[in-house]
């Protein structure tokens, strides 16, 4: 069988083109990074793992660094994982401060029996197991905040029009 | 979002999900990519998906698991991640996009949104696009 390490940027309107060319541009560092550690002895839940993780610390991406922001302005994140052997798997939701989701839902699928830990129960576990949460805002970026001041005019102008 | 689906040398599969949610969205909210069957999903006999777009129709209409069910009843990778991400959009009226490798290997690209930037390694070769038919 042929090694194959398949990765995407995420799904949307994307109608800026320059924007669209970064996006390219990090899909194509994230397969070669997955695909390097699945051929030089990584697993392949590692490689998944390892594309993943360089998404999610490039701020262009939704995920990580660069997440949109929720009507708090802060930065919630989910991720999930799952390995096909076993089916086995880990997720996490609305975590908080965590610089690679992917690699905690990781956690929760090594180290614990769950599939799914929440918020303060899974910053608590991610402190347990020596990962250290950043400090809050570390992960909102000036264009997350920009997005969301653009998305609440919108809303104030398409109520408006409502009358 | 962001996903990546991979497959060893031995047909070993694993997929991998993460995301910072939607925009505007209510402090709390949980999406699809946490949810083992909407988000993400792998099984060794028949292949693995990551899928991304709206959350809320993705996790009602379980994407990444419907993509499974169609190739285990012997749709391509290609076909079952084009007519399920067709049927969700049909069905509910909100766009998505998924990625998904088969147990062979293949490979499933589809989106029912404007654009989805996707990119994978096989061999020396480096395959990627953006928009629709690349």
């Amino acid at each position: 069988m042929e090694p194959v390490i398949l990765v995407h940027g995420g799904a949307g309107a994307i109608s800026d083109d320059a924007k669209a060319q970064e996006l390219l541009a990090g899909v194509k560092g994230a397969a070669k990074t997955g695909y390097k550690v699945l051929t030089s002895g990584g697993g392949v839940v590692d490689a998944v793992e390892a594309a993943v993780r360089s998404m999610e610390d490039e701020e262009i991406f939704n995920a990580g660094l660069g997440s949109v922001l929720n009507l708090e302005g802060e930065v919630e994140m989910d991720a999930s994982i799952m390995v096909g052997s076993d089916l086995s798997a880990g997720a996490v939701t609305v975590v908080k401060d965590i610089k690679n989701p992917i690699s905690l839902a990781r956690l929760v699928m090594d180290k614990t029996d769950h599939v799914l830990l929440a918020a303060e129960g899974a910053k608590k576990f991610a402190q347990l197991h020596k990962v250290v949460p950043l400090q809050p805002g570390a992960l909102v970026t000036d264009a997350s905040k920009k997005a969301l001041a653009k998305w609440r005019e919108k809303q104030v102008e398409a109520s408006a029009e409502l009358g | 979002t962001v996903g990546a689906v991979g497959i060893d040398s031995d047909g070993g599969l694993a997929a991998a999900t993460s995301t910072g949610g939607r925009q505007g969205k209510l402090a709390g909210r949980s999406s699809d990519t946490c949810m083992i069957g909407s988000g993400t999903y792998a099984d060794d006999n028949i292949g693995a998906v990551s899928t991304t777009g709206h959350g809320e129709t993705i996790a009602k209409f379980c994407l990444a698991h419907s993509i499974i069910k169609a190739m285990e009843r012997g749709q391509s990778a290609e076909e079952a991640t084009q007519n399920c991400v067709e049927l969700m959009t049909k069905r509910l009226n909100n766009t998505a996009g998924a990625i998904t490798l088969s147990n062979r290997g293949e490979v499933g690209v589809a989106f029912s949104t404007n654009r989805m930037s996707w990119a994978y390694q096989k061999g020396d070769h480096l395959y990627f696009g953006i928009d629709k038919n690349e």
